[in-house]
């Protein structure tokens, strides 16, 4: 920043200082008209010193204004700066980290692994953004959120050192939404996941969610476990699927019916 | 009036100088002022 905290506008008492030099009246000495009397001299000084007067009473008030400005935004950078702010600060941050992390545990839909959520809704998508703890040693971006990502991109960001990875959600195009990993440059010990949009359609749940797990050097990754995991996860759904529509008496009937169709038709044949 | 026309002179010479170094110092003002601005921003 390029400013000088020793000016010092309200200085104003410098004319004494000013070295005392004639004017260099060219009207009088120059192009003085012979026939100017000198009660018309003085008339056009004395008009002249008014002009002049004038214009250095609108510099003063200017220049009070705008030093007054100077002076309430220096008082407040140096709020900012001091050492009580930065600890205020800090302070609110973590606590708002705690009361979303609370909120976000206790929600119906909240993960296990309790991510701090912020949603920004505007007009046109809901942009929200996810906090995930990591170790700080672990090189690659673990993510835990209930949905299916197809990795599309990746970047690195001035602002932030780690790899920036873009993903598009699996059921895409029919779903649109996208998500962006980083790890946090304020706070390595998480990773922050941006969300653009709302699915239109149910995630897992936490219990069967996949891991996502991207490599930052070979990018996408799929481990044997995983593989396993993700067996595991269909084998869960579709017990679930079965178990809670054989429940379902529209469904049992609807089945019944479409049978006894089926069977109908054959007979025909 | 030689002497009126003298003074005024001296006067306006004076209030001249004045306004320069206002003008100066404003527009010093005014760059610090936009710099804290925006490293505020």
């Amino acid at each position: 920043m390029d400013y000088d905290p020793n000016t010092n506008p309200f200085d104003l008492h410098f004319s004494g200082k000013l070295p005392k030099k004639e004017v260099s009246d060219s009207s009088s000495a120059d192009v003085k008209p012979k026939w100017l009397v000198k009660d018309d001299e003085v008339s056009l000084l004395q008009e002249e010193l008014n002009r002049v007067n004038s214009e250095n009473k609108k510099l003063t008030e200017t220049l009070a204004r705008v030093c007054e400005k100077y002076y309430a935004l220096q008082d407040l950078l140096k709020e900012l700066q001091s050492p009580e702010h930065v600890k205020f600060q800090n302070q609110k941050l973590t606590k708002k980290r705690k009361q979303d992390l609370d909120d976000f545990v206790s929600s119906p839909v909240g993960l296990s692994c309790g991510p701090t959520i912020e949603k920004i809704t505007s007009e046109k998508a809901t942009v929200s953004t996810a906090y995930f703890h990591t170790e700080k040693s672990d090189t690659s971006l673990t993510v835990k959120d209930g949905y299916q990502w197809r990795k599309y991109g990746q970047k690195i960001t001035r602002d932030n050192p780690s790899p920036r990875a873009y993903f598009r959600c699996s059921f895409s195009p029919s779903c649109l939404v996208k998500k962006k990993v980083q790890r946090s440059a304020e706070d390595p010990s998480f990773v922050v996941a941006t969300y653009e949009g709302t699915h239109n359609h149910p995630g897992q749940h936490a219990s069967v969610s996949r891991t996502v797990k991207l490599d930052l050097v070979q990018g996408v990754l799929e481990p044997v476990e995983e593989k396993k995991e993700r067996g595991t996860i269909q084998e869960v759904l579709v017990q679930q699927m079965a178990s809670s529509l054989t429940k379902d008496p529209k469904f049992t009937a609807a089945l019944a019916a479409a049978i006894s169709g089926r069977f109908i038709e054959q007979s025909r044949t | 009036q030689d002497e009126s026309a003298s003074e005024l002179r001296e006067e306006l010479n004076r209030v001249n100088s004045e306004n320069k170094l206002l003008t100066e110092k404003l527009a010093t003002v005014y760059q610090n002022y936009y710099a804290l601005h925006h490293h505020l921003e």
